[in-house]
Formats: C-alpha cells, sequence, structure tokens
C-alpha cells in the first residue's frame, strides 16, 4: 500500500521559483522529479491556483510537501452533483 | 423552465431587461456533466456574434465536435484527466469522452440559467408551457466535469483555470463535496481566483437538509443557495378500500391502470430482507408482489428504482412513503410503473390500513398538473441548513431559489429516471435539488450583471439577497417543507430571490478582493494557507485587528462567546441609485438580545459610501441556542434587508 498512488494538487508560491528556471513549468517539473521519477503531471494551473495536478504516493507526496515553495500538497477529493 | 419565470416575475418584467447587447454578452459558465446541443434550449435564433471578449472554444470528442456550438452555446470543454487517474479510462460505450451531456444534469442546469425560449415543452405533457432560461440572451459554455463515477478536484480546477481564461461572467457549479477548510477546497480557492477576475460564481448549498449544518460551498466568495418550492404541483391520489383518500405527486404517464381498486402489499411483508419496505433491488417476492400495488418506503435507494424493483418483481404500482427523515414534502419523479409519493402522515395511516385489514386495496388517480398552489415558496426538507460549519459569523445559505420540481431540458442520451432500464427519451425533464436553484441564480446574476456591467460579484449578490423576500403576500413568514412551521435565515438565508426588486436594490454591501484577504486573516490563517487561496503573497498587518464580524456581508451572522455580552459588526453601504435618506431599523425574536445600530439614519449622494455599526448585546442565552432577526435600510421606496442570526 506504501507504492498505492493517488492523485494531489500540488499549490507552490509562484514567487519563490528558484532564479535557475526560467518558467515555473520548468520548476514544476524538476521539483516534482526531485520526489518521484515516474510522475507525470495531469493538469498545470495557472488561473484558479498556482500549481499543478500529479499521482504520487503518500512519501512522495510528504517529501514535495517539504520543499521550498510548495504551499500545499492535497489529495484528490470527489465531489457530487447537488 | 416553464414556471419560474412568472414565479419571480420575469415575465412582467421583460422591458426592465435590456433586450439587446448588454444581455447577450453576458457568458454563463457552467461545471457539470456536459451540455446536449441539440436541445432546443440551445437554439440561437436571433443572437448577434460571439462576444469579442470570449477566448473559449468547443472541443472535439465522442460525437462532439465544434459544429456543435452555436451563437448560444458558444464553449464547451471536458476535463477528464483526474477522473482517468482515479478510475481508468472513460468507456466510450458508457460515456461520451466530450462535452456531450449523457447524464442530463448539466443539459438541465445550463437551459435553467440561459435557456432559449422554447415553445410548447413538456414531459409527458406534465409541467406543459414556454420554457425559458433565467437569461435568455446570455451565451452558455458548459464545462464537463462530472462523469459517471463522480466529479473530481483536479478536473473542477482545471475547469475553473479554463474559465477564468475563456472570460466567463458567472460561473454556475451545481455540485460540492464535504465541509473543508476553504484552503483546503478546491471549489473555494477556484472560485476566489474567478472572484478576483469579476465572475459571480453561484453554487448549490447541498441537499443535506433538513440536518443543521449541513451545507457546502459556505466561502464567503461564493453565492451559496438553497432550495424551494415552486407554486406548481403533480398531484396524483390515493384512493384506500377504507375510503379514506391521500393526496400524492406523481409524473407517471403510461398505461392507465384499472378503474377498480387493486390488491395492495407492504413492501415489507412481501419480502424476506430485513430492510424489505425500503424496495431494494433483489429484495421483493415476485409471488407476493404480482399483480398488486405496492408501498414502498424512502431511504437508501433512488425513488425511480424502487418503482423499477417494484415493476420487475411484477407490480402494478407503487405508493412511496415518506419517512421522518422526508417529513410532508413530496418530490414527483417520472416512475416507470404507476406510482404516487405521499407524505409521511399519509404513509403512516396507509401502513396503519395495510397491517390492520386483511385484503387491502388501493385507487391511484393522476390527476397532471396543478398550478397556483399556496404556500409557495416553501423551503424543500432537502435543502441543506445552517449554521455555516466552518465561519458562523457568516451567515449560509445566502438565499433560496426554485428548486423542486423543475422542468429544463434533458439529455436524449438517457430516460428521464436516468435509470439504465429506461428506455424513455425526452426532450425536458423534471427534477429536484440545489443542483436546479442554483443556476436559477446564475441565470438571474447574468440578468443583473447585465443591467449594471459594471458591478463587482458582490455587488450584484448583495442585490440579490438585500431585495429577497422572507414572507408570503399575506404578511405571513415563508414555511419550512420539513417542519410545516416558519422557516429561519439558516433555512433560507435571505431570503427567496425576487429578480425584480434586484435590479433597483438602492444600497449594496460591496466586497474586494482584499476584504476577503482581510477575512483570511481573522480567521487567522498562516500566510501560506492565504497563499494557497490568494496565489500572491500576502501579509497580515500585524497592528490591524481583524475581524470577520467587519466582513462586508450582506447578513449578520452574530455569535455569543458567552451567554451574557456585546458584539459588533460593522458595514459600509453604497448607494447605486440616486441619492437619497435611509433609515435603519431592526426586528428580533429574542427579548435576551439588544440590537443598536449606529448611525441610525444615512444620507446618500449618489455612488456615495456610508458605513455604520450594529452592537447586539446579549443578557442571556436562548435555550433553542439559537435566535434570529432582520435588520431593514429603508428610504420610504427601497427597502435593504439583511437577516440576522444570533448564536450562544
Amino acid at each position: 500500500s506504501a507504492n498505492k498512488k493517488t492523485t494531489y494538487i500540488v499549490h507552490v508560491a509562484k514567487s519563490q521559483m528558484p532564479e535557475s528556471f526560467e518558467h515555473h513549468a520548468e520548476w514544476y517539473a524538476s521539483s516534482l522529479k526531485s520526489v518521484s521519477e515516474s510522475a507525470e503531471m495531469l493538469y498545470t494551473y495557472e488561473n484558479a491556483i498556482h500549481g499543478y495536478s500529479t499521482r504520487l504516493t503518500e512519501e512522495e507526496a510528504r517529501l514535495l510537501e517539504a520543499q521550498d515553495g510548495v504551499l500545499a500538497v492535497l489529495p484528490e477529493t470527489k465531489y457530487e452533483l447537488h | 423552465t416553464t414556471r419560474t419565470p412568472l414565479f419571480l416575475g420575469l415575465d412582467k418584467s421583460s422591458d426592465l431587461f435590456p433586450a439587446s447587447d448588454s444581455s447577450s454578452d453576458v457568458i454563463v459558465g457552467v461545471l457539470d456533466t456536459g451540455v446536449w446541443p441539440e436541445s432546443k434550449s440551445f437554439d440561437d435564433t436571433g443572437l448577434g456574434p460571439v462576444p469579442s471578449t470570449w477566448k473559449g472554444t468547443c472541443e472535439t470528442g465522442t460525437n462532439f465536435t465544434a459544429s456543435n456550438c452555436n451563437r448560444k452555446l458558444i464553449g464547451a470543454r471536458f476535463f477528464a484527466k483526474g477522473y482517468e487517474a482515479m478510475l481508468g479510462p472513460i468507456d466510450v460505450t458508457k460515456e461520451s469522452k466530450s462535452p456531450r451531456d449523457d447524464d442530463g444534469h448539466g443539459t438541465h442546469t445550463a437551459s435553467t440559467a440561459a435557456g432559449s425560449v422554447v415553445t410548447g415543452a413538456s414531459l409527458f405533457g406534465y409541467a406543459q408551457g414556454t420554457a425559458r432560461g433565467m437569461a435568455t440572451r446570455a451565451r452558455i459554455a458548459a464545462y464537463k466535469v462530472c462523469w459517471i463515477g463522480g466529479c473530481f478536484s483536479s478536473d473542477i480546477l482545471a475547469a475553473i483555470d479554463r474559465a477564468i481564461l475563456d472570460h466567463v461572467d458567472v460561473l454556475s457549479m451545481s455540485l460540492g463535496g464535504g465541509s473543508s477548510d476553504y484552503y483546503r477546497d478546491s471549489v473555494a480557492i477556484g472560485s476566489f481566483a474567478a472572484m478576483e477576475k469579476g465572475i459571480l460564481i453561484s453554487c448549490s448549498a447541498g441537499n443535506a437538509g433538513p440536518s443543521p449544518s449541513s451545507l457546502s460551498n459556505v466561502a464567503p466568495w461564493i453565492t451559496t443557495v438553497g432550495a424551494g418550492t415552486l407554486d406548481r404541483d403533480f398531484p396524483a391520489f390515493v384512493s384506500l378500500g377504507n375510503g379514506l383518500n391521500f393526496s400524492g405527486v406523481s409524473l407517471y404517464r403510461g398505461n392507465a391502470l384499472p378503474d377498480s381498486p387493486l390488491p395492495f402489499v407492504y413492501a415489507g411483508n412481501a419480502s424476506n430482507a430485513t430492510n424489505g419496505n425500503l424496495c431494494m433491488v433483489g429484495t421483493l417476492s415476485p409471488e407476493k408482489v404480482a399483480g398488486k400495488i405496492v408501498l414502498c418506503e424512502r431511504g437508501v435507494s433512488a425513488r425511480v428504482q424502487k418503482g423499477a424493483v417494484v415493476k420487475a418483481a411484477g407490480g402494478l404500482g407503487m405508493v412511496l412513503a415518506n419517512t421522518a427523515a422526508n417529513g410532508e414534502e413530496l418530490v414527483a419523479d417520472a416512475h416507470l410503473l404507476p406510482a404516487t409519493a405521499v407524505g409521511e402522515k399519509a404513509g403512516d395511516a396507509v401502513k396503519k390500513y395495510l397491517f390492520t385489514d386483511a385484503k387491502p386495496t388501493v385507487k391511484i388517480d393522476f390527476e397532471g398538473t396543478k398550478v397556483g398552489i399556496q404556500p409557495s415558496p416553501v423551503v424543500a426538507a432537502f435543502s441543506s441548513r445552517g449554521p455555516n460549519g466552518l465561519t458562523q459569523q457568516i451567515l449560509k445559505p445566502d438565499l433560496i431559489a426554485p428548486g423542486v420540481n423543475i422542468l429544463a431540458g434533458w439529455s436524449r442520451a438517457v430516460g428521464p429516471t436516468g435509470l439504465a432500464v429506461d428506455n424513455r427519451r425526452v426532450d425536458f425533464n423534471i427534477i429536484s435539488g440545489t443542483s436546479m436553484s442554483c443556476p436559477h441564480v446564475s441565470g438571474l446574476a447574468a440578468l443583473v450583471k447585465s443591467a449594471h456591467p459594471e458591478w463587482s460579484p458582490a455587488a450584484v449578490r448583495s442585490a440579490l439577497m438585500t431585495t429577497a423576500y422572507t414572507a408570503y403576500k399575506n404578511g405571513q413568514k415563508l414555511q419550512d417543507s420539513a417542519t410545516g412551521k416558519p422557516s429561519t435565515p439558516f433555512d433560507h438565508g435571505s431570503g427567496h430571490v425576487d429578480p425584480v426588486a434586484a435590479l433597483n436594490p438602492g444600497l449594496v454591501y460591496d466586497l474586494t478582493p482584499e476584504d476577503y484577504l482581510g477575512f483570511l486573516c481573522a480567521l487567522n490563517y498562516t500566510e501560506g494557507e492565504i497563499q494557497s487561496v490568494a496565489r500572491r503573497n500576502f501579509k497580515c498587518d500585524a497592528g490591524k485587528a481583524y475581524s470577520v464580524t467587519d466582513l462586508n456581508y450582506p447578513s449578520f451572522g452574530v455569535v455569543f462567546e458567552s451567554s451574557t455580552g456585546a458584539v459588533k459588526h460593522t458595514r459600509t453601504l453604497t448607494n447605486v441609485g440616486p441619492a437619497a435618506t435611509f433609515k435603519a431599523s431592526v426586528t428580533s425574536d429574542s427579548p435576551l438580545v439588544k440590537v443598536s445600530i449606529v448611525p441610525q439614519v444615512l444620507s446618500f449622494k449618489e455612488g456615495e459610501k456610508k458605513s455604520y455599526t450594529v452592537t447586539f448585546t446579549s443578557s442571556g442565552a436562548s435555550p433553542h441556542g439559537n435566535a434570529f432577526g432582520r435588520l431593514e435600510w429603508t428610504d420610504g421606496k427601497t427597502v435593504v434587508g439583511s437577516p440576522i442570526s444570533i448564536s450562544w
């Protein structure tokens, strides 16, 4: 179960992007790769939030959340029609 | 919808609303199950070119191309990456991987908000009339985020992200989930960004009523919409063999039952299952049901599915009885067999008859559509209730709108019950929920926005809230279907929407994005939590005393931490009418709370802002834990009303 991946929404402080990156998408990708070799981004968000969604294990999510510039790593939530 | 325009006074007031460019420039984005583009509700006859501000598009996918869009349906996108990541690839034999609506819900909500005028609309002849959305000239953009397996936050966020970029003016979301804190709730976070761009967000309050504190979508930058009834009903009477008659409702149309009474059986006595009374799949014994009408009870499974279960077991018809959870509220369904829904009291009487008569019989008579039902509106029992579980000082829901037995457009991919066994296809369906009331407000907000394009989302919401009504024309207070007693602001918020009054509210309670950031500071959010919501650095001023009671909200949620003491709320009114002098008055149902307003008179020039403070002083807690009141500002012509909830 430790290897079980689920979707997370990663909230990022865009202003904290290191100067070594030219574009925030590169920063997101680098940051994600540092915790997971296989994880891919589902969406990159520009307007609703700053960040992206991806599939991670619980441990990877914890490691990502500890990184500078990462504000929150929130698990996917299911909503229902009313 | 065929009755709500009249019920809301829109039919008499077409002159009040802009008929040309400004109204057709407003774009309503609907996050839902997609859209059935062939619905006549999306006919674009008479509409001019797509607004120049529009940046959206119509995406191609299963059975959907850009040619399915027109000058009414100007955008259609779908978001499934999150859904597929969680549940695997979409099975295109079961649902369209495209904006196409295979469910009906999205077509219903979109057409309610801004559908075109369609004459001769009905469901099997029920609710016949001319159907129209609230903002008939507004454009629609459909964002499909809900699939057979649900609606996932990563897809919802992607859709909001895109809708902001596409330049919608109003976002309608008839969905919800849980009650996590604002900085963990994707709908709340995405809505904040949309609000910052001037987009009004209207969300359904939820269908978890009448339990207290059952609301969804309670962020103060969201307009939270509860549901009320119309003055329309679909009666279907139950006549028992002992001569007693009870009133129920039904949308059944099909083969009629024999004129003579039929044998009647209680489902609980026609099943070996412990929950046989609920008519769950596979629980009825055909030998005990065949050729009979079956009494089933509400709960656990879908109402229409219970009918299908009775039919599959050989039953001829069904009486569906409410339990205490539903009280006397009747929701009509297009059952697959002759069936009617009755309230709890009638259900109890019918059961008593079934348990005492050796050979019980029953007849069901379907009466069609009746209008002019009073009292109406009544707060729907299912409509979620306050208090706000996250921030009690923000009184929610904000208001109620029609949400019971609403006719609107439907998908032809599915029958009116939504059941797989339902092979019927309809252009319009009648369904209930706060999902249905939300797009009413979305469309009405689009109308107000078209009349006042310069107003902020908060100003539009304030206009809708402060002009909402809380009493019937005879002066009696709005009723709650769950109790049969007067409803409270925890049930109806500011009251029932009155769009004609909302066009000229006199004064509005305006709010800026910075005001909401101050609200988050008052909640003691960390810098990171605020940044998650606001997407930028924002440091709360350590020298400033932030208070949630200072958020310029059009209602008052007063919370006393102890049984005695004083609580102050500060508000600022903006005059959006001509120069005028307004006087304050307040009413309260608790003698334990004194309310003082300073100043009590405010004179406004055109466009001027003026502030006032309300002090609530408690001399002891109400035994109920809650009390309610109302504050009104009036210049003799216009009334600017705010509900008050008081909690200890």
